[in-house]
C-alpha cells in the first residue's frame, strides 16, 4: 500500500503539467525512499524523470515496491480541480487498479477525493551512466525559458557553446540568425538585492546541437525553480536539471543533433 | 543538414 501527503498540491500540478506533453502513459515507482518517475518520448530523443523523496511528504507510507501506471492527461484534468494551496493525499490499496486522490482544503471545510483507473503499462529503464560533464552551467530559469523561446522564432535547433567566460545560444532559420550570450554574472543585483546567478564551471569547452522544440518543451519545468542546471558533454545528451524546492527534481535528457 | 541522434545511441537499456 501507498499512502503519501503533501503539503501542497501546486507541486504536484507543476510538475505534471511539466511532463504531460512529452509522455503520454508512464509507471509512478513508489518505494519506501520516495516517488519516482523515468519515460522517454515516442520518437526516444527525450527521456523525463523525476524524483520525490519520502521525506518531502508528511507522513509517507509506502510497504512494498510498486508500479504505477498512470495516464498524464488523466491526473493532469484531475489536479485542476485541486487549489494551488490543497493538501493532496495520494492511496493507493494493494491488489486495486485505482489511484486515490484526496484534497484537503487549507479551511478543512472542503475535502474532494477522486479515484484514478490505473493502467498496466511494461516501461523500459534505460541506464544512465553516472559520469561527471565536461561542463555545468547554472543559470535562472526564467533567463532559459525566455533563450528558448526568443531563438525558436529563428530557428529550430540551438547551438549552445559554453566556455568560461559565459554561455552563447545561437540560432539560425531560412531568415536570418540570433544569438544570446549569458556572461557569468555575480550574485547581487544594483539594489543590493539577490540576483539569479549564471555560474559555469568546466574542464572543457562544450558545443552541443539541440532542438528547440524539445528545449521548449521542458522550460515548462522553470516554474518550479528559480534555477535551472545544465549538464554537457560534447557528442553526448543535454541533462536539465530543475529542482522540486528541496524534495526532489525533474531532470530531463535530450539527445544531440550532429552535422552530416 | 543535422541529424537528430536518440538516447538509444547513449544510453542501455536495463
Amino acid at each position: 500500500m501507498l499512502e503519501a501527503r503533501l503539503p501542497a498540491a501546486s507541486i504536484l500540478k507543476k510538475i505534471v503539467e511539466s511532463i504531460k506533453d512529452l509522455v503520454s502513459q508512464a509507471n509512478f515507482d513508489c518505494s519506501e525512499s520516495g516517488i519516482s518517475f523515468q519515460a522517454m518520448d515516442e520518437s526516444n530523443i527525450a527521456l523525463s524523470s523525476f524524483l520525490l523523496r519520502a521525506d518531502g511528504f508528511d507522513p509517507y507510507r509506502c510497504d512494498r515496491k510498486l508500479s504505477l501506471g498512470i495516464r498524464f492527461a488523466t491526473l493532469s484534468k484531475i489536479l485542476k480541480c485541486a487549489g494551488n494551496d490543497d493538501v493532496v493525499v495520494i492511496r493507493y490499496a494493494d491488489d486495486t487498479d485505482i489511484l486515490s486522490l484526496v484534497f484537503e482544503a487549507p479551511d478543512n471545510n472542503r475535502i474532494s477525493e477522486f479515484d484514478i483507473k490505473l493502467l498496466d503499462i511494461s516501461s523500459e529503464y534505460l541506464s544512465i551512466p553516472e559520469q561527471e560533464p565536461e561542463c555545468k552551467v547554472k543559470m535562472s530559469s526564467a533567463e532559459f525559458s525566455r533563450i528558448c523561446r526568443d531563438l525558436i522564432t529563428i530557428g529550430s535547433s540551438v547551438v549552445i557553446d559554453a566556455t568560461k567566460s559565459g554561455v552563447k545560444f545561437s540560432s539560425t532559420g531560412d531568415d536570418g540568425s540570433g544569438s544570446i550570450l549569458i556572461k557569468q554574472s555575480a550574485s547581487v543585483d544594483g539594489d543590493g538585492k539577490a540576483a539569479p546567478q549564471t555560474t559555469v564551471e568546466m574542464s572543457e569547452p562544450v558545443s552541443l546541437e539541440l532542438s528547440l522544440k524539445y528545449l521548449n518543451n521542458f522550460t515548462k519545468a522553470a516554474p518550479l525553480s528559480e534555477y535551472v542546471v545544465m549538464n554537457m558533454t560534447n557528442d553526448s545528451p543535454l541533462m536539465l536539471q530543475f529542482d522540486v524546492s528541496d524534495i526532489g527534481y525533474i531532470r530531463y535528457f535530450l539527445a544531440p543533433q550532429i552535422k552530416d | 543538414m543535422t541529424n537528430q541522434l536518440t538516447l538509444n545511441n547513449f544510453f542501455s537499456n536495463n
